[in-house]
């Protein structure tokens, strides 16, 4: 509302100029060149240049100009939408192609900061003009040029060209934390544009690829989070509206594409995944689950006689990425937590867990789950360290009559159904690919149902993984290998429960299972 | 029982990797060779 | 057990500008470059037709499969893409050259008259993008410096 008097007219006057310049020019970098240089002379001249309080005031307006063409357009009566796209695209191009000129010139040679800073800025103000559009137009408010703009600024600033090459960790990333800040919890409206932005296949080959190191892995881990996240309330209806329906169809193309081509990275990050992806996309969820790094080779889980503690990777720590143990609040529960992990003590620890991880009293929302999938990721860890450091492999029999274990035999008998469920599913997202986790919690879950001390405990885990197994491919290798030794293994007397034969229809589906497991 | 994958419009047995040619996950097809964008010899942009 | 969650308030309002969204989604010509050439826009085609592509459609083995002037229809329609990488790359292997200056792919009818550091003199064949057909040029001067 400050602008100085004049900015609106010279901004539109400049951008009008630069619009007409765009349009008529070739492809030739000469003229590109030449025109750009006389644009920016004009500028100066007009003081748009003076400060960098004037520079951000005249692409804030710029931008607001563009947006009000993407509007005034598509108000337009009887102009094709085709039509109407090439108008909008012609300002918005013409914009675009500005900003990248800016940014590849701006500063001096071999000082990246001045560029940098001019991108950030520029993401900035057309960030805050989307949300501010968005909120204020509603159901109203149109994607395509906001949509358009990202997109070809980004494949602008991606072309060939050695300046704007050696920038490239600094441009995706500027890329990837603006789509963090717009991502669809924030403007829904924008979500199926965003989608498309975050998985496009050049952005993919760039932030996966192309920055060394795997320094663009926690971003984009951050944007699938955030993706999940604003799913999640939609996809525990089970009623899924089209646009969900769409959005979640899009999302598995997403997932399949990473798991395809970088399993790794779903590897690396499947704890913070599942921390956020509701229980019951049980899907969705086995895809992660599913990923194994390229160069392993899984050994068949149907082998006869397979010896999961005599494989080499089993004694292998997998990386996990996502920091759980931040997760385990308050500091003092996690202090109670480590002394009775240490000393068995205070006793009372076990009877109080339950408070700690219970929120509400509403009903499919009673726990924390975030705090559930921390802690038995913690106290897992921890197990497997102290017997690792006895120079054993952990297996049924000496995971038992452990503080860790009293932990995980206390939840499974003192939570209800609800509780327990999310207990049970918080061990099996560890059985994964061949590693010490896998088969750590392989042992644990197979434990349990050994020692409990009702049929319900023992259905519900079969109950936990077969929901996980009935459902399309993929499984991961490290429930198959679970289930086919809970119901081989004679020791488990699996078919001799009662919950087996409940019902015909049970009785087929577990024999069908079997004959696929045998 | 969940989606079947395998008809979601993507080579998931191909040996080559799917991103190149992601052409969006709304596209149920890969991209073609005229929808991906190639750094051709500036002499190749003729119109 | 969970049960599904109804959802609140704050959510069914991003229902609402989600749903809004959903009647006007992305398309692919929305994140193309503009063409003012050759105006792409998506066709529904008859179920019979092909719907999808095999593997081999973007290998040069492919390519070179294709008629001369199914090339150079990629070659001046396609601009930027690889489709017209591929079928610059199938042309050369038919012995076409491309011309900067004419912006034209020329193939040599015979044995040059005169072939020196500079350039080759005698009759070529070339396509003519204008005309939209081939045709003969004798005497025809090529200029290396104006070699793709």
């Amino acid at each position: 509302t400050d602008d100085p008097p004049g900015l609106q007219e010279k901004t539109e006057f400049l951008l009008n100029d630069w619009v007409a310049l765009y349009s008529q020019q070739t492809q030739q970098t000469t003229r590109d060149a030449r025109n750009f240089g006389a644009f920016v002379q004009k500028m100066h001249t007009y003081g748009i240049l003076k400060t960098d309080d004037l520079i951000t005031r005249f692409f804030r307006q710029a931008t607001q100009i563009c947006t009000e063409v993407v509007y005034r357009v598509f108000a337009e009566p009887s102009l094709p939408v085709n039509q109407a796209k090439n108008k909008i695209f012609q300002w918005i191009d013409a914009f675009v192609h500005l900003i990248a000129m800016l940014v590849r010139h701006s500063g001096e040679a071999g000082n990246p900061t001045t560029k940098i800073n001019l991108l950030n800025k520029v993401l900035g103000i057309v960030l805050g003009t989307l949300l501010k559009d968005h909120e204020m137009r509603g159901v109203g408010f149109q994607q395509v040029g906001f949509h358009r703009f990202f997109m070809m600024l980004f494949m602008e600033l991606c072309s060939a060209d050695a300046i704007l090459e050696s920038l490239m960790h600094s441009i995706v990333s500027a890329f990837g934390y603006t789509y963090h800040l717009l991502n669809p919890s924030v403007a829904p409206g924008f979500c199926f544009a965003w989608l498309e932005l975050i998985s496009h296949r050049v952005f993919l080959g760039r932030i996966l690829v192309q920055i060394p190191n795997q320094k663009g892995w926690p971003l984009y881990a951050q944007l699938l989070q955030d993706l999940f996240k604003y799913l999640a309330p939609f996809l525990r209806n089970t009623e899924l509206g089209k646009p969900v329906q769409l959005l979640y169809r899009g999302t598995l193309r997403v997932l399949l594409v990473l798991l395809h081509d970088f399993p790794e990275f779903l590897c690396d990050y499947h704890f913070g995944f599942c921390d956020v992806i509701p229980p019951n996309c049980v899907q969705m969820r086995n895809i992660i689950l599913s990923a194994f790094p390229r160069n392993m080779r899984l050994p068949d889980p149907f082998t006869p006689n397979l010896k999961v503690d005599m494989l080499s990777d089993s004694s292998n720590a997998p990386k996990v990425s996502s920091s759980f143990t931040v997760n385990i609040q308050p500091p003092n529960f996690k202090k109670d937590l480590d002394s009775y992990l240490k000393a068995r003590a205070p006793v009372t620890f076990l009877s109080e867990l339950r408070g700690h991880l219970q929120v509400t009293s509403e009903p499919g929302t009673r726990y924390n789950m975030t705090l559930m999938n921390a802690l038995v990721m913690y106290v897992g860890t921890q197990a497997i360290a102290l017997i690792r450091n006895k120079n054993f492999m952990p297996n049924t029999s000496n995971i038992a009559h452990s503080a860790h274990m009293d932990i995980f035999q206390n939840l499974a008998v003192d939570l209800d159904t609800e509780g327990r469920y999310l207990f049970l599913n918080a061990i099996a997202n560890q059985l994964r690919y061949p590693n010490s986790h896998t088969h750590y919690f392989s042992c644990a879950v197979l434990h349990l149902f050994a020692e409990a001390n009702s049929e319900a405990i023992q259905e519900q885990i079969t109950r936990v993984l077969l929901e996980r197994l009935i459902v399309n491919r993929p499984h991961p290798w490290g429930l198959l290998i679970t289930f086919i030794e809970l119901i081989k293994n004679p020791i488990y007397k699996f078919w001799e429960h009662d919950f087996v034969h409940c019902a015909p229809e049970i009785t087929k589906l577990f024999e069908s299972v079997a004959r696929s497991c045998l | 029982l969940g989606t079947d994958l395998t008809a979601l419009g993507l080579n998931l047995n191909s040996q080559e990797s799917l991103h190149p040619t992601f052409a969006g996950p709304f596209v149920d097809q890969p991209c073609r060779a005229q929808d991906v964008e190639f750094n051709v010899p500036p002499e190749y942009l003729i119109n | 057990p969970l049960g599904p969650t109804p959802l609140q308030k704050e959510h069914q309002v991003q229902f609402q500008m989600m749903e809004a969204a959903f009647y006007h989604l992305p398309q692919p010509v929305d994140t193309e470059k503009l063409q003012t050439y050759f105006h792409r826009s998506p066709v529904q085609t008859p179920a019979h037709f092909p719907q999808s592509q095999l593997p081999i459609y973007d290998t040069v083995e492919f390519y070179q499969r294709l008629s001369t002037e199914t090339l150079f229809f990629v070659f001046y329609y396609m601009e930027g893409s690889k489709a017209q990488y591929l079928a610059a790359k199938a042309l050369k292997k038919q012995s076409w050259r491309f011309h900067t200056k004419y912006m034209m792919w020329f193939q040599r009818h015979e044995e040059p008259k005169i072939i020196n550091d500079d350039y080759e003199q005698g009759t070529y064949i070339y396509f003519d993008y204008e005309k939209w057909s081939q045709r003969k040029k004798e005497g025809f001067t090529f200029e290396y410096k104006y070699l793709e």
